[in-house]
């Protein structure tokens, strides 16, 4: 039976194509996820892939990876990466440079904004169903908690506990450039 | 893992080793370079939360099993992709007041959990939570990470990560200090590792309060007062209760 089970089985999948994409901006740039809900062979190898783009200054959100170390390579463009650890303790502050490889340790917090010429990658992840937890955003873990528990944890008005849950309520990991200029005129 | 972190000769019951003090209550470690801590790759903790602490926001590396000792409260898990179920609508004046409802302004966050004496609350790796005492007794809570768990994919130590708030790293000398090594204890939250304008880009905020979100000026600690008691959405006692008795008997 293994002819008709792991010989036939489906070993790739394409994720460059933009139309493939599972998070897309028009302004920000796009995400596409294989996991193993989408080749189920790489139930078998624990891994999974991302590739990102994101257009010029554009930002890819706060976030941390739930459940796997992220291994960036930089297929096209530059960025600004930051990345922080336990203690608040930023371990990576650097631009991003096409050929390089950066290595996310699972749960450290990362985000990385786009340079002039964009910024494209892609990440493989240690589990087949690697989840990111985002701070900003739809998804967000900030835009989750009741707006009382954000003024006492920040020590900030009711106005201000509203903006951070929703200034960015409509964008979802990929976010467009130039919120702060919007926020100010607003 | 090494299986000669296991040769063990004797085992001894273990106190805490370090204490935090904070605003509102106090978070107490076990020494997880304790070798029996070591041989069963867990690590402990100890919340006391006084009445109206809120311990604020935080995820760590590994999986957890909470036990309530004493007290009650509520927490709330901060799962993404989770819809923010728990919604207040505008409602008007006349009925806010009908229904004996405060005017407030209006919010959306995901499902709350009540919690008591006696409660076990487990919590993935990696997945953030907040936990708010509402009783008239302190809350204590005793949390173990099994830091050996496949979800782990860092080393054995335990690692936490802040959302908000800073830890004061000062340990009381009443403690036993760890036998080997020194148990990290953060000192500050991840905001406080990006830069302000990177931080008021991506939330679209001003820079002040972005700053804000750093907590840098914060001496709290990671447990914290609110002044007036914590005000969130979530269904009334009564309705919980009715609810439950009108399934009875139907049951």
């Amino acid at each position: 039976g293994l002819e008709e089970t792991i010989c036939s089985m489906r070993l790739k999948q394409n994720i460059g194509n933009p139309t493939r994409a599972d998070i897309y901006s028009e302004n920000g740039g796009r995400i596409t996820s294989l996991n193993s809900q989408k080749l189920p062979i790489l139930n078998n190898i624990q891994m999974s892939a991302e590739r990102g783009v994101l257009y010029q200054n554009a930002l890819l959100a706060p976030h941390w990876n739930m459940n796997a170390h992220s291994v960036i390579y930089v297929t096209r463009g530059n960025c600004r990466c930051q990345i922080v650890g336990n203690g608040g303790r930023r371990v990576y502050d650097g631009e991003l440079r096409q050929g390089q490889i950066l290595i996310v340790p699972q749960n450290f917090a990362v985000v990385k904004q786009a340079g002039d010429q964009g910024f494209e990658w892609v990440s493989f992840k240690t589990n087949d169903n690697a989840m990111i937890s985002p701070l900003v955003g739809k998804t967000s873990a900030l835009r989750a908690m009741p707006a009382d528990v954000l003024m006492n944890a920040y020590h900030i008005s009711r106005d201000e506990a509203n903006r951070l849950k929703q200034n960015r309520r409509e964008e979802m990991v990929v976010l467009s450039p130039g919120a702060r200029s919007q926020q100010g005129r607003a | 893992q090494d299986r000669s972190e296991c040769r063990i000769q004797n085992l001894n019951a273990q106190e805490p080793s370090r204490r935090v003090e904070s605003e509102a209550g106090v978070t107490e470690f076990w020494d997880q370079n304790n070798e029996q801590f070591e041989c069963a790759g867990v690590s402990a903790t100890r919340y006391i939360i006084q009445p109206r602490g809120l311990l604020l926001p935080s995820f760590a590396n590994a999986p957890k099993l909470v036990y309530i000792v004493q007290g009650r409260g509520m927490t709330g898990l901060l799962i993404p992709g989770c819809p923010e179920t728990f919604h207040s609508i505008q409602q008007s004046p006349q009925l806010s007041r009908e229904r004996g409802q405060q005017q407030r302004s209006r919010d959306q966050h995901q499902k709350i959990r009540e919690i008591r004496q006696g409660d076990v609350v487990a919590l993935p790796a990696g997945v953030a939570h907040w936990c708010y005492n509402e009783g008239e007794t302190p809350l204590v809570a005793v949390v173990v990470h099994d830091t050996s768990s496949n979800s782990n994919q860092l080393d054995r130590n335990l690692r936490k990560f802040q959302l908000a708030g800073r830890m004061q790293t000062q340990s009381s000398t009443s403690y036993q200090l760890p036998r080997k090594g020194q148990q990290e204890i953060q000192t500050n939250n991840i905001f406080s590792g990006f830069d302000v304008q990177t931080l008021a880009e991506a939330f679209g905020v001003s820079t002040e309060t972005a700053r804000k979100l750093q907590s840098q000026d914060d001496t709290r600690g990671n447990i914290v007062r609110v002044e007036g008691g914590l005000q969130v959405i979530r269904p009334r006692r009564e309705e919980v209760e009715e609810e439950e008795q009108q399934q009875w008997r139907t049951n």
